[in-house]
């Protein structure tokens, strides 16, 4: 793919830093151009859309251009200047159902190099009783030094750690260097030309997919783990050995005419699978919807052998045909539940969810996606969790995460593909084993401010509740908590002491990394919950939502749906505005995109001789 | 430490570091002819961040008005007060406010020290208090004079030497290494600097975040913007 090949990749390095689950990952590529002509290098790379962009740079010719994190609204006269220049290049695309990719082109003059630097974080979700790092390369040709490198330190202690590739073929295995002690654990791959190499005689390589880290921490019994740094505190919640709670769950399942054929079946085959599964103590509902609604039984049934089996027979029977009217089927399955309750024929100390799957837009009923929502909402009043999941292209899947948000669940993309049965289930699997429910976080406000989220639905098997706030006093070095739930037995409550740890003495030989960390971990989690505000509260608190994350994004330099980075690089001598602009998509806007980033440079052919002269903006984007 | 001479009239300021290993005694202010002198010994971290580059802070000051008899030592934990033989220990976690015949101490708890002398200075000593379990960094201390018109010709010292005014001028501007901080050509003290644009925080008013202000940075530890050299102002003692 790379031709004329004067271009050499002369390194890939992608170092990732991960401290208590909050991850700082920096790709950096260096790229020569041999030629004695100019040429444009792509820079592509991919990160996980839950990642925030934090840095972005170019150095050419001992000159470093560097991204700045504007406001949205700021940035947004240069970017309708391009538009309407006609170049509308986007810097960040969808990038399949995981990733974003990140892409920069510039012109290189002969015999010159130049080195990209992507810096973003996240924080890793624990999710059936893991953390996934996840790193794309595929460098396209063989790159002079190509590395790895990941340190993970977790004061909680590290219970496993696996990492492996896509691409890791058994000659490739023993490379991947693994050392995990008690507390950190060290990952790297490095592989020489020769290893890179696809076969002896050829110069194509294979490196390329994904670069996979999973691990699990030890997990506290009772109040899980608090850690103090620096004026922040974090508290991660994942108590092990409870039961499970008894549930009562609607699946709400689209039958209208676009569902027809692999869709329909898919359907079907997961449903039975997931009927199949359902404990006895649980109790549940199907009702399907097209232009109408028919619900399977009129109440809901117990998971007993005969009650499963007569609803597999139902759900062999869904056809597809007719309109979308799901305004009428939620809000049947909201009666349903309500209505159980009120009778009082659900077990006690159970929780409710309505799994509501579609793939596309009301077209029958209520056709308002606002008044569909204030609708749910009302009827609803927070004692449901509704989950929702958008079955191919053409649901709207902004309207269908809003309406998950309101009700105080999530929202999931199925792609259209072969494991979309995979997929029904995977999402099943991890809400479907709720451990606790209504779970608050007691902090006392004379000790803590600005604190993320404390009240959750549901505590899943497998996963992990993340509170995090600052200290009123940074010399305060304890504080009493509490955390309340309800559990299958009883009311769960545990009380106990949060006081800060000395990191001399957990990682005495390493640099200090985990002040700044927990701060940033604060943020990026305070963004989100505000980001999730936005759709939720009154247009009053959606303003002051919106103007609180705008602040912290500009503050700690995220690029967030509220701010763009601006990214200015060297200006093409033939045309005067080479401006390039960076959109990421909506979840509405975003699509499967086959295409997979390069975590390198890549050479297109330039058409003509150019130089860079002076500088000119360009702008990375965020939605 | 960072020093910031403004310059309020013209609407300007410069600023300087000064870098010199950790537990050394600067003269900041002497004035032999009111009897002032203010000493400041710098701290460094606790412990040497790889990534960074060794810094040094303001840990303790030393400060003495000989003709009304009084010493003052300022440290990160507490403050001693000595007038004419009596003595008093304040602490920082403390409101406290005392009013004497030749000087008023207005101690704000966990932030700053306010004193001032009769009839001839008023300054600030701003406490940083930093995570006291952070691995690296400590507490320490900055100074600023309010009010510094009542000093003799005569003053001198690190900061006293510009407290009667410096004439500078700076003049074309050019782009210098960062794109976003321009270099200039500084005329002072007879002396042609390459300064450049930069910025210092001031603290008086939000201890926590600073504010920022605009200033001429002189780089080498204000070689020529300063009389002499760094050594000079180097001394044995607090007192």
């Amino acid at each position: 793919s790379v031709n004329p090949p004067q271009i050499e990749v002369q390194n890939v390095k992608i170092a990732c830093k991960v401290a208590s689950r909050f991850a700082h990952t920096i790709m950096t590529s260096t790229a020569l151009n041999k030629a004695n002509i100019s040429q444009e290098v792509v820079f592509e790379v991919e990160l996980p859309k839950t990642a925030f962009i934090t840095n972005f740079s170019m150095e050419i010719e001992g000159k470093t251009y560097v991204g700045e994190v504007k406001e949205k609204e700021k940035a947004k006269k240069q970017y309708e200047a391009a538009v309407s220049s006609g170049q509308t290049a986007g810097l960040v695309k969808a990038s399949g159902r995981r990733m974003e990719k990140f892409s920069v082109s510039v012109n290189i003059a002969a015999n010159s190099s130049v080195t990209f630097t992507l810096t973003y974080e996240e924080l890793l979700q624990r999710q059936l009783g893991k953390y996934e790092l996840i790193i794309r390369v595929k460098p396209k040709q063989l790159v002079q030094h190509f590395e790895i490198v990941a340190d993970v330190y977790e004061p909680q202690g590290i219970a496993f750690l696996d990492a492996y590739g896509t691409f890791i073929t058994n000659e490739l295995l023993p490379l991947v260097e693994k050392t995990v002690t008690d507390k950190k654990a060290h990952v790297s791959f490095s592989p020489t030309l020769d290893q890179q190499r696809k076969c002896s005689d050829c110069d194509g390589t294979q490196i390329d997919g994904d670069f996979f880290i999973n691990y699990d921490v030890k997990h506290a019994e009772d109040l899980g783990d608090i850690q103090i740094v620096n004026g922040y505190f974090v508290h991660f919640f994942a108590p092990d050995n409870l039961q499970r709670l008894p549930k009562n769950v609607v699946f709400v399942i689209d039958t209208s005419g676009s569902m027809s054929g692999a869709k329909m079946q898919q359907t079907r085959e997961a449903l039975l699978t997931i009927l199949s599964d359902l404990p006895v103590e649980d109790y549940f509902a199907l009702v399907a919807f097209s232009s109408g609604v028919v619900t399977w039984r009129p109440s809901l049934q117990k998971a007993t052998e005969e009650n499963v089996k007569e609803a597999k027979a139902f759900v062999q029977t869904l056809s597809a045909n007719g309109w979308t009217n799901m305004n009428d089927a939620v809000l049947r399955a909201v009666d349903l539940l309500n209505v159980a309750k009120e009778q009082n024929t659900l077990p006690e100390n159970s929780t409710s969810i309505i799994l509501l799957l579609t793939d596309g837009d009301p077209t029958s009923g209520e056709r308002n996606p606002d008044k569909i929502h204030e609708n749910v909402r009302n009827a609803n009043r927070g004692n449901i969790t509704i989950f929702c999941l958008g079955f191919g292209y053409d649901v709207k899947f902004g309207f269908l995460e809003v309406m998950a948000k309101q009700n105080n669940g999530l929202a999931r993309r199925i792609y259209e593909a072969s494991d979309a049965v995979v997929q029904l289930q995977g999402f099943y699997n991890e809400i479907s084993n709720v451990l606790l429910a209504d779970v608050n976080f007691h902090y006392p406000d004379n000790a803590v401010n600005s604190v993320t989220g404390r009240q959750f639905n549901q505590l899943f098997n497998g996963a992990e509740i993340v509170v995090a706030g600052r200290l009123n006093d940074i010399e305060m070095n304890d504080f009493p908590i509490e955390v309340s739930a309800q559990s299958v037995d009883n009311k769960y409550v545990v009380k106990g002491q949060a006081s800060a740890q000395d990191w001399n003495v957990i990682f005495p030989e390493q640099e200090y990394i985990f002040g700044d960390f927990t701060e940033r971990l604060w943020a990026y989690l305070t963004i989100q919950n505000l980001l999730d505000k936005k759709d939720k509260g009154s247009p009053e608190e959606k303003q002051n939502a919106t103007a609180k994350a705008l602040e912290l994004s500009l503050k700690y330099n995220f690029v967030t749906p509220l701010t763009s980075m601006v990214v200015t690089k060297p200006k093409d001598e033939e045309k005067q505005e080479d401006k390039l602009i960076a959109d990421k998509l909506t979840e509405d806007e975003r699509r499967a995109d086959a295409q997979v980033g390069i975590p390198a440079p890549i050479s297109r052919p330039a058409t003509s001789h150019r130089t860079y002269t002076s500088p000119s903006v360009n702008w990375v984007d965020s939605d | 430490p960072h020093f910031i001479i403004e310059f309020p009239d013209q609407n300007d300021a410069f600023c300087f570091n000064i870098d010199d290993t950790p537990g050394t005694i600067f003269n900041l202010i002497t004035d032999p002819l009111t009897g002032i002198m203010v000493n400041g010994q710098t701290i460094g971290d606790k412990k040497i961040d790889p990534e960074k580059t060794i810094s040094t802070y303001f840990g303790r000051f030393g400060i003495i008005h000989a003709k009304f008899g009084i010493r003052l030592v300022v440290t990160t934990q507490d403050i001693l007060v000595s007038e004419k033989g009596k003595q008093a220990k304040l602490f920082w976690s403390e409101n406290t406010a005392i009013k004497g015949p030749n000087m008023d101490l207005h101690v704000t708890k966990d932030r700053s020290l306010t004193v001032t002398l009769r009839n001839s200075m008023k300054f600030v000593i701003i406490l940083h208090k930093v995570w006291n379990k952070h691995p690296y960094h400590q507490d320490y201390l900055g100074f600023y004079t309010l009010d510094s018109h009542l000093f003799s010709e005569r003053v001198h010292g690190l900061l006293g030497q510009f407290f009667h005014g410096v004439t500078f001028e700076v003049s074309d501007v050019f782009q210098g290494e960062d794109p976003d901080k321009p270099d200039a050509y500084m005329f002072v003290k007879g002396h042609n600097l390459t300064v450049t644009r930069g910025w210092q925080k001031d603290f008086r008013k939000d201890v926590k975040k600073g504010e920022n202000v605009p200033c001429w940075f002189i780089h080498n530890n204000g070689t020529g913007i300063i009389d002499g050299v760094i050594g000079d102002y180097i001394v044995s003692g607090l007192f």
